[in-house]
């Protein structure tokens, strides 16, 4: 089935995030 | 100005996670001492939790962080976890400061985001911060699947720059030896 993948450097994108 | 779009969207996780504090204190049981503190099913409530707690070179020796699927307890005992074992990272107390707050992260990265191919195969992270040997686990649910099992210990290799060997023991070995007995069922 599908999966929900996020890799290191798309996670770390979004440390800041409001 | 403009917000970028990524910003004004919460990212749902492919699982929900519960992280997990380990107290020590004397006056309790191992089990009273685990402690569920909360649990996450988005990137941005990952990284609120992130920035809201210590770091483990922060904390206290004795104590521990797991980062485990809701519903598995970080415990041997637990059904998830009875057939299963763990990539075992173990760091000097001269890493603690340079390598242990940024190989947890990259571990909980690594987990979250779904990043072994066989990440159904996982079960968590565990982090102890001791006296002479910071450990990084990382628990899976099946020792026999053999593929499975190297290819999450190469893909944490790979990731966090290990050059060492690292090794997998089962719990059922480590139940009954210390750690630094127990024999590795792979090693990569």
């Amino acid at each position: 089935g599908t999966r929900i993948v996020y890799e290191r450097s798309y996670l770390m994108s979004l440390r800041q995030s409001p | 100005g403009e917000i970028p779009l990524d910003f004004t969207i919460k990212h749902p996780l492919q699982n929900t996670w519960s992280l997990w504090f380990y107290d020590n204190d004397r006056t309790k049981t191992w089990e009273e001492n685990q402690i569920e503190l909360t649990t996450f099913d988005c990137v941005e409530d990952f990284w609120r939790l992130y920035h809201h707690i210590k770091q483990p070179s922060e904390l206290r020796q004795g104590h521990d962080y797991a980062v485990f699927k809701q519903g598995i307890r970080p415990m041997w005992e637990d059904d998830a976890n009875k057939m299963g074992g763990r990539w075992l990272i173990s760091l000097e107390k001269k890493q603690r400061n340079s390598d242990l707050d940024r190989f947890w992260l990259d571990v909980i990265l690594l987990l979250i985001g779904e990043n072994f191919d066989h990440s159904e195969e996982i079960c968590g992270a565990v982090v102890n911060v001791r006296g002479k040997l910071d450990k990084i686990g990382v628990w899976t649910a099946d020792t026999s699947k053999q593929q499975a099992n190297l290819e999450i210990g190469r893909k944490l290799k790979e990731s966090l720059g290990i050059h060492g060997k690292i090794g997998f023991q089962l719990h059922r070995d480590t139940m009954v030896k210390h750690s630094s007995a127990t024999k590795n069922l792979y090693t990569v």
